[in-house]
């Protein structure tokens, strides 16, 4: 006779809806803040000349329109039945998994624009820039959903509890090797080059007082935050989920904390661009560099 | 002109049923642990495989071998007195042959522990019967996981480690004293569950019938009334 210990992770019913409500909560709160970074976005390009120039407000825009257009098709695909015709639930599974790999792959290029602009520094003027990054911050996710739909990879997806019942379904992947190499492989690769760039750049944040000594040292929690904002654009909320094999509050908390990620990036929109008096001598770090990329630019 | 095809050739699609365990053979099904699963193409006849692995024991205790040292197998076959005066310990620390610890010695952290009692309910009246303990390495793919555990997403055998116990090729039921193994892993989290089970040869799958789970700090206990 053979012997041995399985293992089986367990979502229970109670579990998986109140993780499903945080969920829809959080997403309807990025929604609503989202389309307040919209609105303003296009109220300061009337208003203010910088944002006709800058491409990093543009970059914000871009994640924040498919991070919306993500939190949309998320409470459309939980909110509605997997049942139905097929082929319905393979288009709402595709335009999902675009607008996922659309957020990806804005992030990434978020970590890019970063790098630019605080690694880099000098010569990161490329002819057509915001038109590079649209390309492939809204053509790579099409070509990678062409090819997992060509493999008929989308389909019911479902989530069983003890008793083997169905906890949640929705229309997402039907084969696993599909949803590793296109969801978790491409999450990866953008992931751990925001953790980097981000990295780099918390520590060019925190050294920057050092280099500027004897001009007084700035507040270090003005640092924190701005690494904060920082993270927040490059995704960091979704590398939470690494962590979510180590218990059930960690799953609470990258659900919370990522579903809001549209409110935070609201927050630092607002930080950094809200017209206040002391706008102009922003001592924030990015800002500063924003500034520094723009005369560079020229 | 009469034109010869030859089919590639796929031990684990035609995995003979004459069970033959030279060395070769067993090395090249062993393949099968981590082909099978890889991809929908790699067809793979699941039962004969696994029953070739289930008659192993059998092989093992017909044959006058004492021990089996291969990456994927490890076995210790040994003659023991039905007049056993104290219950055995064996250790089954990974990639090591089990052996047979004395009660002096420190237990080890995965061990199987056979209780006297065991070796006095067999049927006849023999002086000595022959155990085989037998460590598989079962990889990652589909031979062994039952159809259960493949449908249920996120499920695995932990270490994906069989233990196999064998008593003189016979069925025994009902003990009185269960047959204790210790499997020692990291601390699990709280939304896993971990249960102890047999292969079940007539269902051809996992079942946890007459087996008990002790669950513990980074160990669980398992203890069964069968063999």
């Amino acid at each position: 006779t053979f012997f041995a210990l399985l293992l089986r992770p367990i979502l229970d019913l109670a579990t998986a809806q109140t993780l499903t409500r945080i969920s829809q909560a959080g997403s309807a709160v990025s929604m609503i803040f989202l389309a307040f970074t919209m609105v303003l976005y296009v109220a300061f390009r009337f208003s203010l000349q910088r944002f006709k120039a800058e491409d990093a407000p543009k970059i914000h825009m871009a994640l924040s329109i498919s991070l919306f257009l993500l939190n949309l098709t998320f409470l459309i695909n939980v909110g509605s039945s997997s049942q139905g015709p097929p082929a319905s639930c393979w288009v709402r599974a595709a335009i999902f998994h675009y607008f996922l790999l659309c957020v990806f792959t804005w992030m990434g290029l978020e970590a890019f624009h970063l790098y630019l602009l605080v690694i880099r520094v000098f010569n990161t003027y490329f002819g057509h820039y915001f038109l590079k990054l649209s390309l492939l911050g809204w053509g790579l996710p099409v070509l990678v959903v062409i090819g997992a739909g060509s493999s008929n990879s989308y389909g019911v997806y479902s989530i069983r509890n003890q008793e083997n019942r169905t906890s949640l379904e929705l229309c997402w992947f039907q084969k696993e090797p599909a949803l590793y190499v296109t969801v978790h492989g491409y999450f990866l690769v953008t992931f751990l080059f925001g953790a980097v760039v981000l990295a780099l750049v918390a520590w060019k944040i925190f050294t920057l007082p050092s280099v500027t000594a004897g001009k007084g040292q700035g507040p270090t929690w003005k640092s924190v935050l701005t690494v904060l904002g920082l993270s927040s654009l490059v995704g960091m909320t979704w590398g939470l989920a690494v962590l979510t094999p180590l218990g059930l509050s960690t799953v609470y908390i990258f659900t919370l904390l990522n579903s809001l990620q549209g409110l935070f990036i609201f927050c630092w929109f607002i930080i950094l661009y809200f017209p206040t008096q002391s706008t102009t001598a922003s001592s924030s770090g990015t800002a500063r560099m924003d500034q520094a990329h723009f005369v560079s630019q020229e | 002109e009469e034109k010869t095809t030859e089919e590639p050739r796929n031990i684990c699609r035609r995995v003979k049923e004459d069970h033959e365990y030279e060395v070769f053979d067993l090395n090249d099904i062993a393949r099968c642990f981590t082909k099978c699963g890889q991809s929908e193409n790699s067809a793979c006849d699941l039962g004969k495989l696994q029953r070739y692995w289930l008659n192993y024991e059998s092989y093992l205790l017909e044959n006058s071998m004492e021990t089996v040292d291969m990456p994927f197998v490890k076995a210790l076959i040994q003659n023991i007195s039905t007049d056993v005066s104290e219950d055995l310990l064996y250790s089954l620390m990974p990639s090591q042959i089990p052996r047979q610890v004395m009660q002096n010695e420190e237990q080890p952290a995965d061990r199987v522990r056979l209780p006297k009692s065991l070796f006095g309910a067999l049927p006849g009246n023999r002086s000595a019967v022959r155990l085989a303990i037998t460590v598989l390495d079962i990889g990652a793919g589909n031979v062994f996981k039952g159809p259960k555990l493949l449908e249920d997403k996120g499920s695995s055998v932990l270490n994906n480690r069989m233990v196999g116990l064998s008593v003189g090729q016979m069925h025994t039921t009902g003990l009185s004293e269960p047959v204790e193994i210790t499997f020692s892993h990291q601390r699990q989290s709280p939304n896993v569950i971990l249960t102890c089970v047999f292969w079940d040869m007539a269902k051809g799958d996992w079942d946890s019938q007459g087996c008990s789970t002790e669950l513990g700090d980074g160990r669980t206990v398992c203890r069964c009334d069968h063999l």
